[in-house]
């Protein structure tokens, strides 16, 4: 039975969706078959596996809103044991239209369960909020992977995550536990990285994991080619540290 | 009569909170008097200006949803023709609260007009979506600023961004213009970078700043001292951007 991960936090721009391909896709390339969730109607999930948002007709939007079938909305991807369900432009109005829906926080804890079996993990894509789609995700997954950007700001939100992680425990999902907290875009050589990321350690313990994503271009170019930093520089710092960390995070898992 | 101007990106990270606090600081040293208003509910610009959000009583939650008077709840800070209307962790809620009200993406352009005389300009720092917030922060501006971080994610969102405020223009406030496209984050060492300026320029002609924020170390270090970046560092790079920002901002207005 798969095992289903959000990788959440509101704050922008701090590499979730960056982790969630490189993560899977690391995953993948060691034969752990994989399911990617594109929850973000900026799709860059979607993109940055190099699919063309504006041709995907059936994505995400049509399994939460309109009820099509899932197993029918996913694709495949270039890697053999990583299958993407995709996000397009359609899901911009989704939080709108979920607000009136019967028990709109579990509708995709209604969908995910029936292919679970068919992967070792499910990682879902959250966009920068803490609306509707992100407590969705929550509340279908096992545990929440929590990406922190080595910056002041990063600090500043994670009371309202961790607030909204545990509303969610009491009321919607029980089980919901931490995955883990990963430091990205590291820099070495700046006091603020350094000072940001000791604080995080401080914070969480035992849940940050003990590799760090440093700050990398070759991860930042990757997405400009569809491929995840594995397939497009395999011998990159960054194809390293996301290695290294889906080795920390099956070891975490046993 | 001041102007209104929304800063908003969906895209999360590019610079919408630092180019509102950087960008309205400058110009409060000019003299010009200049109101913030703190449209996300990560509440970043009010803390990046020293507030502690938790001791935030009054904010713009209580003006929106709660029907409080604006003046009452605009402070004072460091500078003095630097006024911030705060927000804190109430917003969270807010967009779902927002959706069963009557003409909900009109409810900030009821508000502003009460204390637009007393302003120059009226910036909204608005949150990573295209959700009710920012669409309210649309539908009470003349103009949009569109910080576009020089990566590749950056470009994948803008027709969904254009599409939004074609929408908006079209249903909610016919005089909605562009004020402008400004790079931030910029490193003229990287290629991904020249490559996704040029794109920009392409895209966007003479709408683009021919001011480009570099990226600073210094820049993202100011907000741990609740500072902009003009009483930070003053003579950083990012401050020299920012004024240079600033003026051509208001060479455009003229
Ligand atoms: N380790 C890294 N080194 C260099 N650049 C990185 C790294 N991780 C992410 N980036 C770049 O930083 C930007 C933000 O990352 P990403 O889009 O993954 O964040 P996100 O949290 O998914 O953003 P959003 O909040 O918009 O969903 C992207 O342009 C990405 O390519
Ligand atoms: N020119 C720059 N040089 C270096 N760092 C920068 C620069 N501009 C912004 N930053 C840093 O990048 C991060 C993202 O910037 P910021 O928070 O302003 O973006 P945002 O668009 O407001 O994010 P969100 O989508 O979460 O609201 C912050 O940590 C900020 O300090
Ligand atoms: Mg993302
Ligand atoms: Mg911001």
């Amino acid at each position: 039975m798969g095992k289903i991960i959000s990788i959440a936090n509101q704050k922008g721009g701090v590499g979730k969706t960056t982790t969630a391909i490189n993560l899977s896709s690391c995953l993948a390339v060691a034969e752990y078959p994989v399911l990617l969730v594109d929850l973000d109607p900026q799709a860059n999930t979607t993109s940055g596996l190099g699919f063309e948002t504006k041709k995907i007709k059936k994505s995400i939007y049509n399994v939460l809103i309109k009820g099509a079938n899932v197993e029918d909305t996913i694709i495949n991807t270039d890697l053999k044991y990583l299958d993407l369900l995709p996000s397009n432009q359609d899901l911009v109005g989704a939080e709108i239209e979920l607000v009136s829906a019967m028990s709109r926080e579990k509708v995709l804890s209604g969908i995910l369960p029936k292919i679970r079996d068919k992967y070792k993990y499910i990682f879902i894509d959250c966009p920068p909020s803490l609306g509707l789609l992100t407590l969705n995700a929550m509340t279908a997954s096992d545990s929440v992977l929590i990406p922190i950007q080595t910056e002041y700001y990063a600090l500043e939100g994670l009371s309202q995550l961790l607030n909204t992680i545990r509303l969610v425990q009491k009321h919607l999902n029980k089980k919901l536990e931490i995955e883990g907290v990963l430091l990205t875009m590291f820099d070495n050589r700046l006091n603020l990285s350094r000072q940001v990321a000791d604080d995080v350690k401080r914070f969480f313990d035992k849940k940050v994991y003990k590799t760090i994503v440093n700050r990398n271009v070759r991860i930042s170019e990757a997405p400009s080619f569809g491929k995840p930093i594995i397939l497009y520089d395999a011998v990159s710092t960054g194809s390293d540290n996301y290695m290294r960390l889906a080795e920390e995070f099956i070891k975490n898992g046993r």
